[in-house]
Parts: C-alpha cells; structure tokens; sequence
C-alpha cells in the first residue's frame, strides 16, 4: 500500500492475546522467527508503545493493511489459522502488502473466471491501479504467499483463477513460506539490508569459497572440487545438474598416513543473540572411522588467537551418501566455526567432503528424520511410513508417522510412544509443541520454502471412549513393534492428512538425491499459557486483591500505588484515556480547542476592559471639559 | 479401535482449506476475504 505513513517500525510490538489458543501461540512466534531470519523485521513484546499489533483469537484470519496508527490494532488468529504460511501472510498484511492478484498488472498474468465466482464474492477479484498500490518494480509471482489460489471463492468446484502459463496453475495459492519475491519487496519496502538471526550460508560455488581460511595448525588442507574418485562424483548444491559447476570441499585421507589433520575455519563471525545452528551436509567416502570434529573459536578479551571450544564430535560417519547435519552453538562473542578433518587409521578410498553450510541464530531442530529412498515411495499403494523413535528434552518418547496416499495427499502425525522415562513423566502430557518441518534442500537457508506444521499435546483433550488423548501410551496406545522386533506401545496420532500434496512434493527440493528430510521440534510451551503482556509495573497477587473490586475501563490496567488501586489508563500517539477509571479520552486535538477558546476568551475580556476604559475616560474628559467651559463664562461676565 | 495404520485423529478432516475457506464458511465478507478495512476507510 502507498503512504510511509501505514509503515511500521523495524520492530513491532505485539501482544499474544490469552485468547489464542496454545497451539497458536506457538505457530505466531516459529512465524516471528522467519521473518527475524529472512528480512530485517522483529517483533517484541508490547511495553507501551504507541502502536503495536495485537493477535487475538477471532472469528476467522483477518488483518488489516498497513499500520493504521491504532494503537491496538487487532490481527485474528482464529481457530484453524494456526498454520505458520497463514500467520506469516496475515502479518504481511499488517507490513502493508496486499493480494498478490490484485495487482494493476494482474491480467497480464492469470485470468479471472468472473462466472465461478460465489454470488456477490465477485469484489474480491477487483485490481487496484499503481496510484493506490505498488508492486515496487517486481514481476508478478505465482509463488506469493500472498496469491490466493485458483479455487478461490469459487461455486463449484472448477478454478476460478487460470494462469497463462499453467505450469504455475498449482503453484498459486502456496502456503508453505515467504517466496523469493515476497522478501524481496519486503525488503525493500523496509530498506532491509540484514537479518537479525541469518548469519552465513556457503554453498562452495565461488573461489573465495566465502572468506574460509586453511588453518596453519594442521598437516593437510581441504580441497575445492567438483567430485572425488572415491565419491561424491559430485556436489550437494547442484547434484552434478550444472555443467562446470558444483563445488564442495574435499579433505582426502587415502594418502595412508595415519592421524592426518586438516582445518578450515570461517570467517569471523559477529553473533547478535548469543545462539547459533549450525547445518551442514557431510559426505564420507574414507574409512569408518574418520571423523569429524567440530569447533568453534571465540575471541575474548586478552585471547587474541580465540578459545577454541570442541561443539561436536562426528564419528562412525555413515558412507557413500551427503548426510544432513546439525550443531547447536551458544556463543557470544566474535568467533569463527572450525572444521577439523581428521583421517582414520584404517585404509581409506576417498575422505570427507562438506557443502552447503548455513550458519543462523535460531534453534537447531531437536532431531532429524531422513529419509532415503523417498521416490519408490511415491505413486504407489497408500503406505505408512514410520519414523524411528525419538526423545523430547523432557523424554517423552515420540514417533512420526507419514501417510503417503497413492494420489493426492501426503499426510503426517505425532505419535506418542512407551519410552524409558514414562514413569517420571507427567502424564496426559502438558502443552508440548511438536513441529514438523519437510525441508526444502535449497542450499540457500534464506531461500527455502519448508513446509511446516506444529501441534501441541493439550493434555485435556479426550478420545471418544474418554480416555485422555495424550495419557500414557501403554495405557492407551496400541501394540506395535520395531523393525528389530522390539515392542512398544504407540499414542494415537494427532496430524494432518493434507500435509503437503505430491504434486508440491515433488517441486522445489524437497527431495534431493532421493533423500527427504522432516525435522522435529517438541518444545514445552506451557509457559505460554498467559502471555498478554502489561505495561510496567507488573500485577503481582496482591495487586490483585486490591484491584479485584476496582474496574480500569478502555483498557486501563490497575496497579497499587501506596497500598491503593489505582488505573493506569493506555495513551496513543494523539490520545489518552484519564479519570480515575480511565473514563474520560483526551486528545491534542481537545488541548488545541481549549487553547483557541480561552485565547478567544481573554481576548474578548481584554476587549470589553479596553472599551468600557476608554468609554469612561471620554465621559469623564468631556465633563470636565464642559465645567471649564461654563467656568470660563462666569469669568468673562464679570470682566465686563 | 481403527485400524493401526489410521490410528489417527486428523485435525483438517480431510480438507486443505485456505484462510478464504475457513472465513468463508464463518460467514465473514471481509474485503479481499481476510483484509479488514477500518470504518473510515484509511486503508483504501
């Protein structure tokens, strides 16, 4: 939308309404995290900001556009819109974006079914002209995640949008993530020129192979290649797709000399929040038993060569194929990643090669689920595939189960399992957030479109015989066994059959050298149970008791001063609220007519003082004119 | 019980419905479907 006035700060304020519900919650703040890693936007909690967004559950997924300079302006994260794509494109709105379709240009591009269109829903399609909005010199794009799709708002059950070139015909509609184009205009429209959370990504393509060094400290150096004899025959990046290209970096320990050594560091590194994930592939074609450790070096006050900190040690490195990787750092200070190849002592055909290195300030997933094979999969019977059994922080045990339709849907679940801890856990289990993430391989972090959704485990939830959904899985899960045989008990699944159909499935790089990647995330997230944040001072119990008979109105928050309730009533940039209760709005505007009247007052006063003066000065001066005049007649009488 | 393989509860029923769908079915006739324009008409 046009006008700096709808812009919002870089940082947004927001309150997380205790009407959301938890998973929600959860899904709004993964969506902060987005845009934190792809354009310059964060948000913070409200502390009394002038303006600041407010997510609520309402009725449906609703914002308005722009910042309309509100104060509270409401954005509705109702039931079903907990959905990341769905959050992300109700805050673009709030940044000032429209609909992609909407566009001035859109009819160059798709065509508008004007008879598909539910009665009276025909508004909906209108195109505003660049006076009103702006594409900000962009093409159109299809992969917007802010296109509707072509069965939008139709009456029957043909599209309503038609592309023009219909390879994109399934494409519009998306609602995985930001596109390319999307943060592009972002960007821009924000004058973004770094992200908070994004750090480095490095794909090995240019020579500069982005500013890594050869550490001195070592007996051999990585090699920038394009394939290795012993493997890979080629890179990650590419997977050999791009003639003359598809570099990687290569450390060959088949020379045969035992304990050979080889370090490659990064640039130097500037953390903002004190966290890090580190993600790369790693492909081994030596022996078992090379390895791969991994450092970090920090450079404190008086170390000038840095500390270096041993973060990760990569051992019984399986062979022949690029293996995804993740490691969780938690610096503060300048440093800079180390790689440390080091070569087995048994015979090796090849070595250890890494490409596609994305460095950020976010939460590593807590585990990986790959997949190889993922192809023969497809286009099949229906199958069930389970993921291994893995463990939250808290050691609730866990599975995932992918149910791929022969057709249409692929669909995913959370399950619940018997794990070793069952005994010392809490039990139905309370608000943890699963999220499930299919990468997109896009050897570009900030290029990525993953698609991503999360449940939480309410722990009142019932099943239709009443036991409790998310109790323990021996008590009411089912039997079922490992492929070693072993038996276990398995929780109803809680997921989605529409996770993500083939068709977008088989698009972007989902799936990359027959490998498929789902990462997992279950985080406790009680503690977003009440969230709304208040200005300062905080309500403590006892505020509450004091408050408990005193009602603040338009949003007032009572505190105790002294012993007694008072309300502190909310303020804009041009407004307030004053009273003891908050009751009476005040404005400049109102200042600005008490001002003009009173001036208009004293100047009328000072009107009537002047004339009345002036009225009796002249009547007293012509009195006194006229005695003298008499007086004077007296006087010449007698002269005579 | 259901069959393990469908030992499941689907949240979605089924459907892949978009923000226009669930606003859609919830009766709203917001503009462009999920934009709400203020009373005075800042937004357009």
């Amino acid at each position: 939308i046009i006008g700096d006035h709808y812009r919002w700060p870089h940082t947004i304020p927001y309150v997380l309404e205790d009407s959301l519900e938890m998973n929600a919650k959860g899904v709004i703040l993964n969506a902060f995290e987005r845009y934190r890693l792809k354009t310059c936007i964060d948000f913070k909690p409200w502390s009394g900001e002038a303006n600041y967004i407010s997510v609520f559950k309402g009725s449906g997924c609703w914002s308005s556009v722009g910042n309309i300079h509100a104060g509270k302006q409401e954005l509705s994260i109702g039931t079903n819109c907990d959905r990341i794509a769905t959050v992300q494109h109700e805050f673009l709105h709030a940044l000032g974006f429209w609909h992609e379709q909407s566009r001035a240009d859109r009819d160059d591009y798709v065509t508008i079914v004007w008879e598909r269109i539910l009665a009276d829903r025909e508004h909906n399609f209108n195109i505003y002209n660049d006076s009103v909005s702006d594409s900000l010199n962009v093409p159109y794009d299809y992969n917007s995640v802010m296109h509707y799709s072509k069965t939008a708002f139709q009456n029957g059950t043909e599209s309503t949008i038609i592309t023009r070139i219909s390879d994109f015909e399934d494409v519009i509609g998306q609602r995985m993530d930001f596109s390319d184009y999307d943060l592009l205009k972002l960007n821009q429209l924000y004058n973004c020129t770094s992200s908070l959370s994004f750090m480095d990504s490095c794909d090995f393509e240019l020579e500069n192979i982005c500013g890594m060094i050869q550490s001195s400290r070592d007996t051999a150096d990585w090699q920038r290649v394009s394939q290795v004899l012993g493997g890979p025959e080629n890179d990650h990046s590419n997977m050999g797709q791009c003639k003359d290209s598809g570099f990687f970096m290569h450390f060959n320990t088949s020379t045969g000399n035992e304990g050979a050594k080889a370090v490659l560091e990064s640039r130097v590194l500037y953390p903002k929040r004190g966290f890090q994930c580190l993600e790369f592939y790693l492909y081994n074609s030596g022996s078992g038993n090379d390895q791969l450790n991994i450092y970090t070096r920090e450079y404190t006050a008086g170390h000038q060569d840095g500390v270096l900190t041993l973060q990760r040690e990569i051992k019984e490195i399986p062979t022949g194929s690029w293996q995804l990787y993740y490691v969780t750092f938690k610096v503060t200070e300048k440093f800079r990643v180390v790689f440390e190849g080091l070569g087995g002592p048994d015979a090796s055909s090849g070595g250890l090669s890494i490409d596609d290195i994305n460095l950020s300030e976010t939460r590593c997933p807590h585990h990986v689920w790959h997949i190889q094979n993922f192809t023969q999969l497809l286009g099949g019977q229906n199958i069930n595939v389970y993921s291994p059994p893995f463990y939250s922080p808290e050691g609730y045990a866990f599975q995932i189960s992918m149910y791929i339709e022969a057709l249409t849907n692929v669909g995913i679940y959370f399950h619940l399992i018997s794990g070793a801890n069952d005994d010392q856990l809490q039990w139905p289990c309370p608000w943890r957030q699963a999220t499930m993430t299919l990468l997109d391989q896009n050897p570009d972090i900030r290029q990525r479109m993953s698609n991503q959704r999360s449940i939480t485990t309410d722990p009142t939830m019932t099943n239709d015989n009443g036991s409790y959904f998310w109790d323990r899985p021996s008590k009411v899960g089912v039997v079922a066994s490992f492929p070693n045989g072993t038996q276990y008990s398995r929780g109803r699944g809680y997921g989605t059959s529409v996770f993500i159909t083939h068709k977008r499935l088989k698009s972007r790089e989902f799936i990359k050298g027959d490998d498929l990647y789902v990462l997992l995330t279950v985080e406790d997230i009680s503690h977003l149970n009440s969230t709304a944040a208040v200005p300062d001072p905080v309500p403590t119990s006892t505020v509450q008791n004091a408050c408990s008979e005193v009602e603040c109105q338009n949003g007032g928050i009572c505190t105790v001063q002294d012993g007694r309730p008072e309300c502190k009533c909310p303020a804009g940039e041009d407004w307030w609220y004053m009273g003891k209760r908050c009751e009476t709005r005040g404005s400049t505007r109102d200042t600005i007519v008490i001002a003009v009247s009173s001036t208009v007052t004293v100047f009328a006063v000072m009107l009537i003082i002047t004339l009345v003066s002036v009225y009796c000065t002249r009547r007293r001066y012509r009195k006194k004119a006229s005695a003298n005049a008499a007086a004077m007649n007296l006087e010449n009488q007698h002269a005579f | 019980l259901p069959a393990p393989e469908k030992f499941v509860k689907d949240i979605d029923g089924g459907l892949d419905q978009d923000i226009f769908d669930i606003n859609e079915d919830l009766g709203l006739d917001l503009f462009e479907g999920d934009i709400r324009l203020e009373a005075h008409g800042r937004n357009s």
